[in-house]
């Protein structure tokens, strides 16, 4: 079955049957997938509890707390418990989970003090749109679409799986890497088609607070600069994968992309949304 | 270069 690569990726991470973070991801031990930021070292729970009480401060009215995209719940657990009895009394802990695996280890790691959601637009419903909002290396894992430079053309084509060019049919307005015409040909960019229509089906219903993002990536150009094939790559049990091989264990494999931080900063400019601080994650835990 | 960045972002009236 031919389709475009990013219901390719949307399959082989989220299907309801085989999807890698629906079904096959494991959480727990050293064979566990996760081996992220957050569960390797308690200072990124501790530096965004600080981070948080800083944010109360100006808005003293938010009164909850969402994190999208838990993992196996580390993070969430280490930052309530960095937050003295008064602030753990002051806030109301939302998460914001799709995968019923991971749902199910955080719900046995955390406890009941927790209220879990399927989407973030029925998280901000019950905390009346007033909230804090973070989450880590959660837009990476966003499916991407795949496009490809044709110098000779001058036009960029999408990518399918298995391996066609199409047309597409993506306003470039939206999208840095389509405004861009001086790549080598055959040059390969990953546009996150997806966490743009995310943002405006949550934005809406968000009215105060603060989000965190941490993720990794870069500005455009430079996210593409000497990295001709893009950014796209598998993990299959710590062993990274890339070319072909990413469309050969669809389920058994994480897939993930960098984020182009100059679109994402944009569409949220776009939502009425400001960009109030940038950080490198280690500057971010220094000043934490 | 390419690293994990954190942003804040805040509505427009927050900000």
């Amino acid at each position: 079955m031919a389709e475009p690569f990013s219901a390719f990726m949307a399959r082989a991470l989220f299907d309801p049957e085989r999807g890698y973070y629906t079904r096959h991801i494991r959480t727990v031990g050293s064979r566990g997938d996760f081996s992220t930021s957050a569960t390797l070292s308690p200072s990124l729970g501790h530096a965004i509890a600080d981070w948080l009480k800083a944010e109360s401060h100006l808005q003293p009215h938010v009164r909850h707390i969402i994190e999208i995209g838990a993992g196996d719940g580390s993070l969430m657990q280490t930052l309530r418990k960095s937050f003295g009895w008064w602030a753990r009394r002051r806030f109301t802990f939302h998460i914001v989970e799709t995968s019923p695996v991971l749902r199910q280890e955080q719900q046995k790691k955390l406890g009941g003090k927790f209220t879990w959601h399927t989407d973030l637009a029925a998280a901000l419903a019950s905390a009346q749109g007033h909230a804090f909002i973070y989450h880590n290396e959660l837009l990476d894992a966003f499916p991407a679409t795949l496009v490809q430079w044709n110098a000779a053309e001058q036009r960029w084509l999408e990518v399918w799986v298995p391996e066609q060019l199409h047309a597409h049919h993506l306003d470039p307005a939206h999208y840095s890497a389509l405004r861009h015409t001086s790549f080598a040909d055959r040059q390969r960019c990953e546009l996150h088609v997806s966490v743009r229509d995310w943002l405006h089906q949550w934005t809406p219903h968000w009215k105060s607070g603060a989000m965190l993002t941490i993720d990794y990536g870069d500005a455009f150009p430079q996210l593409y600069h000497r990295r001709p094939h893009g950014t796209l790559r598998a993990y299959l049990l710590h062993q990274r994968l890339t070319g072909t091989d990413i469309y050969a264990n669809p389920g058994r494999q994480d897939i993930t992309a960098d984020i182009n931080f100059t679109d994402y900063t944009a569409w949220l400019q776009a939502l009425g949304f400001a960009e109030v601080s940038q950080h490198t994650l280690a500057e971010f835990l220094h000043a934490h | 270069g390419t690293a994990f960045k954190c942003f804040v972002h805040r509505p427009q009236a927050c900000a």
